[in-house]
């Protein structure tokens, strides 16, 4: 363990833990009575959170953490894994089924076809992996997944006029644990003789380039001091 | 060190 992958995997929990904020805020603010402003921005205006994303990162996280009971790794490895699946079915599970989250999910624009994702994925997984075994090849699946996976949510924010802060920490928070993975690799590269993972490597930077234009439009509307905002 | 057959990575 570095400091590199301990700073990329709390930034990836706080990810998860601000957009179980946003959807606590989104339920609390039902109980309360109208009109509570804020309330009635929430549940009036969508999310912005693409359940596409989150379907396709319960996937990654189901198909990754196949061998969470196989093999022992350590006990912050395996409390980690438990915590990403729970949190990512949890949250599948919140836009889809509960009464008040669900209707502050605006499905008529996040219509991303995201099958379209999963099958190159599985058939690129298929031909370049670094084993061909069962496990490695839904491994290797995750991997690929993952990199794509934020697009949905990249498109709906394309389409979503105002962009709460929550839901920009969260994709910028998402994207920075993976550049925060690359740092990781490289040093252990470094340190590691046989650490050599071209798989990983190169699909952890595809991810990170595709928030490129996510991170200059973020950091502008920072230093700007404006609201974020992506073109269309 | 890990060998290849597990990934030690979350």
């Amino acid at each position: 363990m570095n400091i590199f992958r301990l700073a990329g995997d709390m930034t990836h929990l706080m990810s998860v833990l601000v957009l179980l904020l946003k959807i606590h805020t989104i339920k609390s603010c039902a109980g309360k009575s109208y009109p509570c402003s804020l309330c009635f921005i929430l549940l009036e205006s969508s999310s912005g959170i693409s359940l596409k994303t989150q379907e396709l990162y319960a996937l990654v996280f189901a198909t990754r953490y196949l061998d969470i009971f196989t093999d022992f790794i350590s006990v912050y490895n395996t409390i980690m894994k438990l915590i990403f699946l729970g949190s990512s079915f949890s949250i599948v599970w919140y836009i889809r089924r509960h009464k008040i989250v669900r209707r502050s999910y605006d499905k008529d624009q996040d219509t991303f076809r995201h099958f379209f994702l999963v099958l190159p994925c599985l058939l690129l997984a298929l031909i370049i992996n670094e084993k061909f075994t069962f496990k490695e090849v839904l491994w290797t699946f995750s991997l690929y997944l993952e990199a794509v996976a934020i697009l949905p949510q990249l498109i709906l924010l394309q389409r979503t006029r105002n962009i709460d802060n929550l839901t920009g920490q969260y994709v910028f928070l998402l994207g920075a644990y993976r550049a925060l993975y690359i740092l990781n690799w490289i040093y252990r590269y470094f340190t590691e003789p046989h650490y050599v993972h071209w798989i990983t490597w190169i699909s952890g930077l595809v991810q990170t380039l595709l928030y490129a234009d996510f991170f200059y439009y973020y950091f502008s509307s920072l230093k700007n001091n404006v609201k974020l905002k992506l073109p269309a | 060190y890990i060998h290849d057959d597990y990934h030690d990575e979350l």
